[in-house]
């Protein structure tokens, strides 16, 4: 059964499955460890001491001490949990980006983030649309939201604001020293989000061609000495300022294919590129415009009530081309708005529902018929004009003159010699 | 009563030639 489509045959919205848009997604990062070798310390958290220092080595060409991106998206267990991670970091915070295309415009609704070092102290996310031409706010985390970012804590959300980017001092904590997540929810909070299928704004909020995350700040770095000798080691005096790093074990994007409910699932076109198996009449990587034809009505997103398929354009199969018109679509009552073009077989009119001029309609074929309007055939002598009545076919004949066409003279009328007057009375 | 089509070859169609139907 085809989710679009009811019971009936009828249209109904449907909605690709829910996906974790990142995973098996190339990541560009800009900074990775291990080139050349490296050694970076972190801290862990252990039952019998509450904090020791562990260190390890980052080889980019040694598989069992690398830690390249593709571990940010890979397959993850809870017992193996692979991590990227940045080189070792030193002095004023560096900004360290992680860029993910997402390849196709997605609805999301959740961003994700787990750490194999400590959450950062300070870090943005931000959204393109534009396939990473434009980029814009979608969520801040910081201790210092008015000093880093510039946006005050905790801002209350409301129908103003809710397609901005707002800052939580939420998720910054120092522990758990690894393992900590940071999740970004689309809607959560948002005034609109309870009645989605009528907020353009929501919709708009929600698509993402490509995710960036910008770690800003480590956590307290004068509490973090990183640089150990030995594997596993005591903590050492605080106030220090020394190297630090992120490692991130898990990027997740959560949402679905965006396809404005026209579509059940997303497909890899031959060029590798994801789109959207339109239906409705649709078509558009996002089924976002009306098939050629299918203008009656203006296209629109589906929704849980209304599934708004595009519907073609009446022609009577006179004709293959339309376009839509607001003006006729409002006069109609919002039913219908398609103009049809160069309407073919003789027919004329917006639906190419009339004979044009020089025709008249032959009542004995539908007029969806090939030959329903023919040719008036009025008398060039006989006839006073070559347009006919639209239903009998009668030709407008000169003083005298009688016939459908116009072709003889009338009772008590001879033929002439005048082309000007070709029926004279016998009288 | 049916009456005759016109017969075309009996209009004088000198002064209006350009009238005459192409197949007259």
């Amino acid at each position: 059964a085809d989710p679009c489509y009811d019971e009936a045959g009828l249209p109904r919205r449907c909605i690709p499955e829910f996906i974790n848009a990142a995973f098996g997604q190339e990541v560009s990062v800009s900074s990775v460890c291990g080139l050349p070798p490296s050694r970076s310390c972190g801290l862990l958290e252990r039952e019998d001491r509450p904090t020791v220092r562990s260190c390890q080595i980052c080889d980019a060409s040694d598989p069992r001490h690398a830690h390249p991106a593709s571990y940010l998206t890979d397959l993850n267990s809870a017992h193996n949990l692979s991590c990227w991670q940045s080189e070792n970091l030193q002095g004023s915070p560096l900004n360290v980006n992680l860029t993910i295309s997402l390849g196709k415009k997605f609805e999301i609704t959740y961003v994700s983030l787990q750490f194999c070092s400590p959450r950062p102290e300070s870090m943005a996310i931000y959204k393109s649309m534009d396939y990473g031409r434009t980029w814009t706010p979608y969520q801040f985390y910081s201790s210092q939201c008015r000093r880093m970012y510039n946006r005050p804590n905790k801002a209350t959300i409301t129908k103003q604001n809710e397609q901005e980017a707002l800052c939580t001092d939420g998720h910054t904590e120092l522990y758990p020293l690894s393992g900590g997540l940071i999740a970004f929810s689309t809607l959560d909070g948002r005034p609109s989000g309870k009645d989605f299928d009528s907020s353009p704004v929501l919709q708009d909020w929600v698509t993402v061609t490509d995710i960036r995350v910008v770690f800003s700040r480590p956590q307290i770095t004068r509490a973090l000495p990183m640089s150990g000798r030995e594997n596993e080691e005591p903590l050492g005096p605080p106030g220090v300022l020394s190297t630090y790093y992120y490692a991130v074990g898990d990027f997740q994007v959560g949402g679905r294919c965006k396809c404005n409910g026209h579509a059940s699932r997303c497909l890899r076109e031959k060029e590798g590129k994801l789109v959207c198996e339109c239906k409705h009449n649709t078509e558009g990587p996002e089924c976002d415009r009306c098939k050629p034809f299918h203008y009656d009505r203006p296209w629109q997103r589906a929704t849980a009530k209304e599934a708004n398929e595009c519907l073609p354009c009446k022609c009577n199969l006179h004709a293959r081309r339309c376009r839509f018109n607001m003006e006729l679509f409002k006069l109609s009552g919002r039913k219908s708005g398609g103009v049809c073009m160069n309407c073919r077989h003789n027919t004329a009119g917006r639906h190419c529902h009339y004979c044009k001029e020089g025709f008249y309609r032959d009542m004995s074929k539908a007029i969806t018929h090939r030959r329903a309007c023919k040719a008036c055939d009025c008398h060039p002598v006989g006839a006073a004009g070559k347009t006919c009545n639209q239903t009998t076919g009668q030709c407008p004949c000169k003083d005298g003159v009688t016939g459908i066409t116009c072709n003889r003279c009338a009772k008590g009328y001879q033929q002439s010699r005048s082309p000007v007057a070709p029926c004279i009375s016998e009288r | 009563e049916v009456m005759p089509t016109f017969d075309m070859a009996l209009f004088d169609w000198t002064d209006y030639e350009d009238m005459r139907p192409i197949d007259s």
